[in-house]
């Protein structure tokens, strides 16, 4: 476990939070796609199932279970308790488009050709690209409350922090794991654009808004 | 191939 790691799983537990706190306390969850909240809840579920198989340290157990629960937790928010703010019409990404694609390739490319590690190997892939029906739900409309683009930025974060992790392992540890690289590379690339916009616009104290 | 180790990664 080194700096980048932790601050990574830390970026990706505050931008969970930040999500569930707003759609919570503003009892909305508009501007937020369920569709991504779908893929992730799919990413977490697919991912962890080493849960049942293997133990790793408390902390990884531990932060595995708050990631699903709150995953969860937020399709709940968005597709029963304050359903009547979901806006479904501008949520409108296919994401069989991704979800088929992502599950061939898992098949096509992975570590091991095994149940647990091909449904890992799903999870890596579709997490990279979960993200998507948010973005462009934020395309289609235009815009994006603060508090959703702060969400985006440690979600983004997290990703990055990862690569610079990577970095630091095969120095380190002679560890690197392929899949888990290009994915996350990827991944990190779809925020760039985001990243841009947050930094010019939202730390500046305007609202993400992009022009028509 | 590379070996499938257990995954210690969040």
């Amino acid at each position: 476990m080194n700096i980048f790691r932790l601050t990574g799983d830390l970026s990706h537990l505050a931008a969970i939070i930040i999500l569930l706190l707003k759609i919570w306390k503003s009892r909305s969850c508009a501007g937020i796609s369920g569709k991504s909240q779908i893929l992730f809840a799919m990413v977490f579920t697919t991912r962890y199932l080493d849960l049942l198989t293997a133990y790793i340290s408390l902390y990884n157990t531990s932060m595995k279970i708050i990631y699903i629960g709150c995953s969860y937790a937020t399709v709940y928010l968005i597709y029963a308790k304050f359903k009547a703010t979901y806006d479904g019409n501008h949520d409108t990404f296919r994401v069989e488009f991704l979800v088929v694609p992502v599950g061939g390739l898992s098949f096509l490319v992975n570590h091991d050709f095994s149940p647990l590690e091909i449904l890992w190997t799903f999870s890596i892939y579709l997490e990279a690209v979960a993200i998507l029906p948010q973005l462009f739900m934020i395309s289609k409309t235009g815009e994006a409350e603060t508090i959703t683009t702060h969400y985006l930025f440690f979600l983004g974060l997290y990703r990055a922090l990862y690569l610079i992790n990577w970095v630091w392992r095969f120095y380190f540890e002679g560890f690197f794991d392929m899949i888990a690289i290009v994915a996350g590379v990827v991944q990190t690339i779809l925020y760039c654009d985001f990243f841009y916009l947050y930094v010019t616009k939202v730390l500046k104290g305007k609202k993400l808004s992009l022009p028509a | 191939a590379e070996e499938a180790a257990a995954h210690d990664e969040l």
